[in-house]
C-alpha cells in the first residue's frame, strides 16, 4: 500500500459526506446505497464513521462531473479516467469526483459505482495507489462481481497504518494476493491450458507460459467473469480444446476465454458420482488414453470421455495406485508423461507407467523463483 | 501509408500522455517521436511497468500499452 506524500490525514474520527449532484444513470438511493456501502468498507477496518449530511459544509463532497469541472484535472470522456479524488484537507481536500462521461452502474457492467467509489475514498481517506493487483487501490478498474467487493489485507494494512486498528473487538482481515515466489504457497486447482500451465488460488490465476520467465497474477474473473472464486478442481481436455472447472458439486467448461453455455452443471448427473461426493479435490486428463481422473478424498474415480461414463470397479484408493503422493490431492495436472500432484507446499513429479514418485519439488518450482 | 505507422504514432501519444499524468512526466513540449529513447520517459515507463507488475522494458510492449488502455483512477501513481 501507498500513503499519500506528506501524510495527509483527518485530525478526526467521526467523517460527514454529501451528495452534491447525481448522475442520471441511477435511481437516487442507488447512488446513496452505493456511496454508503462504499464509505462502510473503509469504516469496518478502522475507528472512522462517515455520516451523511444535506446542510453545511461536509469534509468528503461528491460529485458527477463533465470534462474539465474547474479542478485542474478534467474528465477524459467516456472509459480512460473514470473518477478521482483529494487528499484529506479542508475544502476541496477528500473531495470525490465522478466522470458523468461514464455509464455508472450498480451491477457487473461497467461502471459499478460502488466499486469506483470504495476506491476514490480511500484517497479521501489519505491512501495513495497500491501495486497490489488484488488490492481496491489498486490503480486499473478490474472488474469484479458487485456483491463481492472487499478490501484486501494490504489495503486494511494501509488505512490502519493511518487511523490505526479497527474499534472492532475481532480486528478484521482481507484477503492476501498469492505471491509466486512465496515458499508458503499452496493451490486450490491446477490444470495445463493451450500450452500454459494455469494454478488457482482464491480469487487468482498463476498463469506460466513456456515463453515468460515469471507467473503472471490475475483474477479469474479477468478471464471468466461468471466462474466463482475458490476453483477447487480444474483439468484440460486438450483433444475437445476445453478446461473444467470444479466447486462443490456444480462444474464450469471454458474454451478459450469463453464460459460455455449451459453451465454450471451438476456433476452427479454427467459423471455419475454418487451423492455422497459433493466436492472434487483435483482432476488431470490423459489426453492418450482418453481417461480423466478425479481424486475425491483418499480415492479417485477414472471417467471415459469418449464413453462418457466412469469405468467400473472405482473409486480406488489414491495410494494404492499412486504410491508416494500420500492420501489426498490439493492439485495435479498430467505433462510430458508424468503427473504432477499438489499437496501443501509439496509437488510430487509421478511417472505413471513405473508408479513411482521421481522427484519431491517446492509447489512454485514452475515460477522459476 | 500503411496503418501500423499511425497506430504506432498513436499509441506513443497514449504513452506520453500516460506518463504525464500518472507519473509526472515533464517533456516541456518535448515529443517522445523525436526522442525516442530518451531518458526521463524511458525510466517513467520503467517506474510505470515495475508499478504494474509487467516486464520492465522501458520499451511501449503490447502488455505496456493493454494497461494503460485499461479504464483507471485519475489519481496520480507516483506523487507530484
Amino acid at each position: 500500500f501507498a500513503i499519500t506524500e506528506g501524510n495527509p490525514k483527518w485530525e478526526k474520527k467521526d467523517l460527514t459526506y454529501s451528495i452534491e449532484n447525481y448522475t442520471p444513470d441511477l435511481a437516487k438511493e442507488d447512488v446513496d446505497n452505493a456511496i454508503r456501502k462504499a464509505f462502510k468498507v473503509w469504516s469496518d477496518v478502522s475507528p472512522l464513521t462517515f455520516t451523511k449530511i444535506s446542510q453545511g459544509e461536509a469534509d468528503i463532497k461528491i460529485s458527477f462531473n463533465y470534462g474539465d469541472h474547474n479542478d485542474n484535472s478534467p474528465f477524459d470522456g467516456p472509459n480512460g479516467i473514470l473518477a478521482h479524488a483529494f487528499q484529506p484537507g479542508p475544502h476541496i481536500g477528500g473531495d470525490a469526483h465522478f466522470d458523468e462521461d461514464e455509464n455508472w452502474t450498480k451491477d457487473h457492467r461497467n461502471y459499478n459505482l460502488y466499486r469506483v467509489a470504495a476506491h476514490e475514498f480511500g484517497h479521501s481517506l489519505g491512501l495513495g495507489h497500491s501495486s497490489d493487483i488484488g488490492a481496491l487501490m489498486f490503480p486499473s478498474y478490474a472488474f469484479s462481481d458487485p456483491n463481492d467487493i472487499q478490501l484486501s489485507q494490504d489495503d486494511i494494512d494501509g488505512i490502519q497504518a493511518i487511523y490505526g486498528p479497527s474499534d472492532n473487538v475481532i480486528q478484521p482481515t482481507g484477503p492476501t494476493t498469492p505471491q509466486a515466489c512465496d515458499r508458503k504457497l499452496t493451490f486450490d486447482a491446477a490444470t495445463t491450458f493451450r500450452g500454459e500451465k494455469m494454478f488457482f488460488k482464491d480469487r487468482f490465476y498463476l498463469r506460466k507460459s513456456p515463453y515468460d520467465s515469471e507467473a503472471e497474477v490475475n483474477f479469474i474473473s479477468l478471464f471468466w467473469p461468471s466462474l466463482p472464486h475458490g476453483i477447487e478442481a480444474a483439468h484440460e481436455v486438450a483433444e475437445k480444446d476445453i478446461v473444467r472447472f470444479f466447486k462443490g458439486n456444480k462444474y464450469w467448461v471454458i474454451r478459450g476465454l469463453d464460459v460455455l453455455p449451459g453451465y454450471p452443471k451438476n456433476i452427479h448427473n454427467t459423471f455419475g458420482f454418487p451423492k455422497t461426493v459433493q466436492k472434487i479435490d483435483a482432476a488431470f486428463s490423459d489426453e492418450y488414453t482418453g481417461k480423466t481422473y478425479f481424486f475425491v478424498q483418499n480415492k479417485y474415480w477414472r471417467y471415459d470421455e469418449q464413453r462418457r461414463s466412469m469405468d467400473a470397479d472405482f473409486p480406488k484408493l489414491i495410494t494404492n495406485d499412486f504410491p508416494g503422493i500420500g492420501s489426498k490431492v490439493d492439485a495435479v495436472f498430467s505433462d510430458n508423461e508424468f503427473i504432477y500432484f499438489f499437496r501443501g507446499t509439496r509437488q510430487y513429479k509421478f511417472e505413471p507407467q513405473k508408479k513411482r514418485v521421481v522427484a519431491v519439488l517446492k509447489s512454485n518450482s514452475w515460477f522459476n523463483c | 501509408f500503411p496503418a501500423h505507422l499511425e497506430t504506432k504514432q498513436q499509441d506513443l501519444e497514449i504513452v506520453q500522455n500516460y506518463l504525464e499524468k500518472f507519473y509526472d512526466l515533464k517533456t516541456e513540449g518535448v515529443r517522445i517521436a523525436k526522442k525516442k529513447g530518451s531518458s526521463p520517459v524511458v525510466e517513467k515507463l520503467k517506474k510505470m511497468q515495475k508499478f504494474f507488475g509487467l516486464k520492465v522494458t522501458g520499451k511501449p510492449d503490447d502488455e505496456t500499452l493493454k494497461v494503460m488502455k485499461q479504464p483507471r483512477c485519475g489519481v496520480p501513481d507516483v506523487s507530484q
